[in-house]
């Protein structure tokens, strides 16, 4: 059974603290402020108001015996940093730290903590990346290197199977998936249209006019073939 | 050239305006904070001290001419719905809003806002569904109802190649990409082992003991070989 702390309930470690409890671990939730604490109660093992900075309350909570900590204090660098530095103390290498800038990023990484997460700017890349073509509805970076992308289909796809689009050989990316409309009849008899998605696309499955298709591969080559489409 | 009006200067706002503005958009920051206007200067087209919820201002400024208007006011939740229905009335369709709880999107939602994206929740989620399996070393969910997991080779596929595993046919996944470990020597005739990545895997491709595969498919079989491989 995993046993994770969440110190520091903000919008990070609160929902870090309850999606880990609702998925099966045991959830220590650790913060100083009584009104998170009552309101996480019930949707974690155990809730504590605690000063995370209070290295004889972290021993006597046995935050040693966890499998993980997670220190979601964003804001106050000066507390983020002067917990990390007693959790290490402690002994404990499996810390995933919620960073505000690039300046705490910094710090951390020098106290040797190799997870750190900044959601704002992680996301607000993603946005960005989503915006600068048009035609692209989604994009993802992803660890491996490689991209996701989601984007209309350009018209020379139009009217071809996938066998004879060989993205794989031709462009060195796979399709994952093709959204698509249908036409279809509700109930009382009116002529609807609804969007569907094909995920698991075959050979010989036909690319129509509006489809969004969902595709990966390396980054540079999704990349050139989103240059080539726009 | 994309036009573009970030609403906000918090840490989501400030990194997608100055990402879209590296990236070639033209962008206009908006904020009442003088700090953060004066901090963004130079890395916008153009940064300007104004409340967001006065109409004439926004008018004044051409708001109505931008390809998209990002809202990344979070914390303050009338400033942002009353933005919002500003921007609504002013005929602009295409915003993205940032929010800072699922009260906030649901208002929004009612608004008729579309693009709600909610940053802190969502890597919440994934680091979440990372820590659930000791085996998985990342998992993200994508909009097109797939996951992609990163995970340690399980023992019984050690010494086969992927033609042999047909994971396609027999798992209804895809593989990414491996990560493996190979032996090198450095200049001085040293002995290392460097970490390395095969993103084009191939038929004849063998996985290695310790190997890290990269796997996508519909979020249902993913999570079908996650739990038969833990
Ligand atoms: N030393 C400490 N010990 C315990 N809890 C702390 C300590 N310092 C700060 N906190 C708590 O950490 C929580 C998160 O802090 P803060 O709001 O600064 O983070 P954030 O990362 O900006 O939040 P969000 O995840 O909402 O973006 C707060 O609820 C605060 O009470
Ligand atoms: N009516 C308004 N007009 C212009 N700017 C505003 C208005 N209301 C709030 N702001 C600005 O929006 C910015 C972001 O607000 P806030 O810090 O509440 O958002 P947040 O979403 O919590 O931030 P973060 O992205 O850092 O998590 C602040 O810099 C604030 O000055």
């Amino acid at each position: 059974m995993a046993k994770y702390a969440v110190i520091g309930l903000g919008k990070f470690g609160f929902n870090t603290a309850t999606t880990l409890f609702e998925n099966g671990a045991e959830v220590m939730a650790i913060d100083t402020n009584q009104v998170l604490i009552d309101e996480i109660s019930g949707r974690v093992t155990v809730a504590i108001n605690m000063n995370s900075t209070d290295e004889k309350a972290l021993k006597a909570n046995k935050i040693q015996d966890m499998d993980g900590v997670i220190l979601a204090i964003g804001n106050d660098i000066e507390e983020s940093v002067l917990t990390a530095v007693i959790l290490k103390k402690l002994g404990i290498s499996n810390i995933y730290a919620k960073v505000d800038s690039k300046v705490h990023a910094r710090i951390l990484e020098l106290l040797g903590i190799r997870n750190i997460i900044f959601p704002e700017e992680q996301i607000a890349h993603q946005l960005a990346n989503t915006l600068l073509s048009s035609s692209i509805l989604e994009y993802i970076d992803i660890s491996s290197g490689h991209s996701i992308v989601e984007l209309v289909v350009p018209e020379t796809w139009t009217g071809k199977t996938l066998q004879e689009l060989a993205l794989p050989t031709e462009k060195g990316v796979n399709i994952i998936a093709i959204k698509y409309t249908a036409k279809n009849v509700t109930e009382d008899g009116e002529n609807i249209l609804e969007r569907r998605i094909n995920d698991m696309p075959g050979a010989n499955d036909v690319i129509k006019d509006g489809d969004i298709i969902v595709l990966i591969g390396p980054k540079a080559k999704i990349n050139d073939l989103i240059n080539e489409s726009v």
